[in-house]
């Protein structure tokens, strides 16, 4: 799992309506930090109940903070995406995750999220916590996903060239430069049919979460045109357009021993007892002509 | 040996209809013989439906049943398992018989709401029992 992934970040971050394309491109793989490992003591809830005297324990600690509805109709239909009804996870290429997590601007640390909109570009402070991710977890890729809100029924298809930029907060120390990172991309898409926007970010949290940092507190500023971007385009707030303020998603590798690996998956059928016949064989026919090679076949 | 066989033709009494079907019964495999067995059940009856969003039934399946005494080839059982047979029958009753247990798993993907109220999709490994062997 330390190997870097086919894709790597040659791939510049792009932005991926969601969630009917699936997550393709694939990202370096990170080693979670060390101090990871005090998330490796939360086992996954499902894994806790189960080793623990049944659901009574459980139930005493029902999840503390409800999820935000868009997140979890969001990962609805993630899982839709990803298991079938019984629960059986499809293979489809690219989809090398085994964990997905979501995580809403954290409201209780007192930071929650500042959210104003001057001159059409949307500011907003947020601060993602990540104690639930384990050290075996490794991060495939992240990004933020927009919701958008619009409150004006706006013309069916538009084009939104966008600059997002994106500034970490360092509490610890005020000297070392806060890290930014911007990104511009261009987003065309029927706004009445999708909701959502993923943004990938891999890049710019990589080395945060290199670093073991546990908590991310980001400012990012989101501007938007409209208009045809060949035609001049003017700077102008899409009407109404109100951005929820976006969650953290993380596609992780979870190489813990319960989590399913798909590899594992391949590896256990190269067990079954197919043999390699090696490309000298009299049976493999150099010229592909598959009859051919079989009456040699039948002849050998 | 044609003579030998004459003499066990003569030896052996005509056997009547009856002491034919018992003569048979011992290489009958067991009638509840070792198999996988439906079982589905759904998060709510747990009262898990709180943090377990989906999938809302799951069929983790069993095993159940006796393992003949010939588990060779049927259950892809190592010889160990028809050594230990061999041990309760002649030897040692106190050692058990042979188990039906589970022998492959396919994975189960969950989605889960954590305590903090994050959201994580998940899939585990061995979650539903799909063939049995006898151990």
């Amino acid at each position: 799992p330390h190997s870097r992934g086919r894709g790597g970040s040659d791939k510049a971050p792009g932005v991926f309506a969601a969630p009917e394309d699936a997550p393709s491109e694939l990202n370096p793989v990170l080693q979670l930090p060390k101090g990871g490992r005090r998330g490796y003591a939360l086992l996954p809830p499902l894994l806790k109940v189960l080793s623990d005297q049944g659901p009574r324990s459980w139930d005493s600690k029902a999840p503390r903070l409800q999820p935000d509805s868009r997140a979890l109709r969001y990962m609805k239909r993630l899982y839709k995406m990803s298991a079938t009804k019984e629960g059986i996870p499809k293979t489809h290429k690219g989809h090398l995750y085994n964990t997905v997590r979501l995580f809403t601007p954290c409201l209780e640390c007192g930071h929650g999220h500042r959210d104003l909109v001057k001159g059409g570009v949307h500011s907003v402070d947020l601060l993602f916590n990540l104690d639930r991710v384990t050290a075996l977890e490794h991060l495939l890729k992240s990004v933020l996903l927009y919701s958008f809100d619009t409150s004006v029924p706006i013309s069916s298809s538009m084009t939104f060239i966008c600059h997002l930029s994106i500034k970490e907060h360092d509490f610890a120390s005020q000297v070392c430069p806060s890290i930014s990172h911007s990104l511009a991309f261009s987003l065309h898409f029927e706004v009445s049919k999708r909701k959502w926007v993923e943004i990938d970010v891999t890049s710019f949290l990589q080395p945060l979460i290199a670093t073991n940092r546990r908590n991310i507190h980001m400012a990012v500023n989101f501007t938007c045109l409209m208009g045809d971007p060949q035609q001049s385009t003017k700077l102008e707030n899409p009407v109404n357009v109100t951005l929820v303020p976006p969650s953290l998603l993380l596609y992780l590798n979870d190489t813990s021993e319960q989590a399913h690996h798909r590899w594992n998956s391949l590896g256990h059928r190269s067990k079954s007892p197919v043999r390699v016949r090696p490309m000298n064989s009299p049976l493999v026919d150099h010229t592909g002509d598959k009859r051919k090679g079989n009456s040699q076949g039948k002849r050998a | 040996s044609r003579q030998r066989r004459n003499e066990n033709v003569k030896a052996a009494p005509p056997t009547s209809p009856y002491n034919l079907s018992e003569y048979f019964k011992q290489f009958v495999f067991p009638q509840n013989e070792c198999e996988l067995h439906n079982f589905r059940l759904s998060f709510s009856q747990l009262k898990w439906d709180k943090w377990i969003i989906a999938p809302h039934r799951y069929s983790p399946q069993y095993c159940q049943g006796d393992c003949p005494r010939a588990v060779g080839h049927r259950y892809g059982s190592p010889v160990h398992t028809m050594v230990q047979n061999l041990i309760y029958e002649k030897l040692d009753p106190s050692v058990p018989k042979p188990s039906c247990v589970p022998a492959e798993y396919s994975p189960l993907s969950v989605l889960t709401i954590e305590p903090d109220g994050s959201i994580v999709y998940k899939e585990y490994e061995d979650m539903i029992a799909t063939k049995c062997t006898c151990r």
